[in-house]
């Protein structure tokens, strides 16, 4: 079966939850 | 935990504000019982679970990363002033482990554990390629340097003798050949004067405490310091801390956290850990 690109209906990817943002700089 | 529901914790995100309200407290609470180097501010919340507590209340377990900031943990200056310290002063970084307490919107810390470690020296040769390196305190120009900016604080200083309570940062510059140094002095019942034996003076009953920074430059036929230090206002004796003796016993949940870099020779410096930093905000005096 041919599936078009785009046309599968994917759920958009899953933002993680964690780490969290790096506020200063990540050493 | 509740019924149903398999693992007994809930994930959430880890910039959540709550988490964030959670993890806020806890780095205060790392702040308030550090007995020596510098404070630290939050950097990243890394990982975070939220236990359900029975009867009421929830735990965060949280992992943070902090980095060392620019004030001592005598410093009075509020946090939110304090600035990080940057890569090419080879930073120091905190790993954290907390458990905080939240009920009835109060946040309480029931368990932590923190060790440091600074910046590899590869990544900090790859943004300062002549940026000097973090150097333990018993390195003979570091102790060298130290001497000779305390000598020289105090021959320009015709009032009390300060005396040295902690080195708290020292690097080896390779470029000029010099020394870095930071650390914190305290008033004594001597004049500068006057004092023969620093060992028969002693701190005053009132803390005094005052941070140094000082370079001293290795040249040929000589050396050149130079120093630089922000003394404090006196700082009442809160009656539970002994700074005579070794560093106060702390409770349970009083984070560990490993320094960089040893410290030699050093007592326990009285902390503000027993006030918040709110209550030592005074104008600093230099």
């Amino acid at each position: 079966k041919v599936v078009q690109p785009g046309s599968t209906g994917a759920a958009s990817p899953v933002v993680p939850l964690c780490p969290g943002r790096v506020r200063h700089f990540k050493i | 935990a509740p019924h149903g529901t398999g693992q007994g914790f809930k994930e959430v995100a880890c910039d959540d504000p709550e988490v964030e309200r959670a993890a806020l407290v806890a780095v205060n609470y790392l702040n308030q019982h550090l007995l020596h180097g510098f404070r630290h501010l939050l950097n990243r919340i890394d990982k975070v679970k939220v236990w359900f507590r029975r009867p009421l209340g929830v735990v965060y377990e949280l992992e943070l990363d902090t980095l060392e900031t620019t004030c001592h943990v005598l410093d009075p200056t509020p946090l939110a002033n304090c600035s990080v310290r940057q890569l090419t002063e080879h930073a120091v970084e905190g790993d954290c482990d907390f458990h905080v307490l939240e009920q009835d919107g109060q946040f309480t810390v029931l368990y932590s554990q923190c060790h440091s470690n600074p910046d590899s020296a590869e990544d900090v040769r790859k943004v300062c390629p002549t940026c000097g390196l973090l150097t333990p305190f018993n390195d003979t120009n570091v102790v060298h340097t130290v001497k000779a900016a305390l000598d020289a604080f105090n021959a320009q200083n015709n009032g009390t003798y300060f005396k040295l309570v902690e080195i708290s940062r020292a690097q080896n510059v390779p470029l000029p050949v010099s020394t870095l140094v930071e650390f914190v002095v305290a008033a004594t019942d001597c004049t500068a004067q006057e004092v023969t034996d620093p060992a028969k003076c002693n701190l005053l009953a009132e803390k005094q405490y005052g941070f140094c920074k000082a370079n001293l430059v290795h040249k040929l036929g000589g050396e050149e310091v130079s120093v630089a230090c922000k003394v404090f206002q006196k700082q009442p004796q809160p009656a539970s801390v002994n700074t005579a003796g070794p560093a106060p016993a702390v409770d349970q949940a009083a984070p560990a956290v490993d320094q960089a870099a040893p410290a030699v020779d050093q007592a326990a410096p009285a902390g503000p850990q027993a006030d918040s930093p709110a209550s030592l905000v005074v104008g600093p005096m230099v």
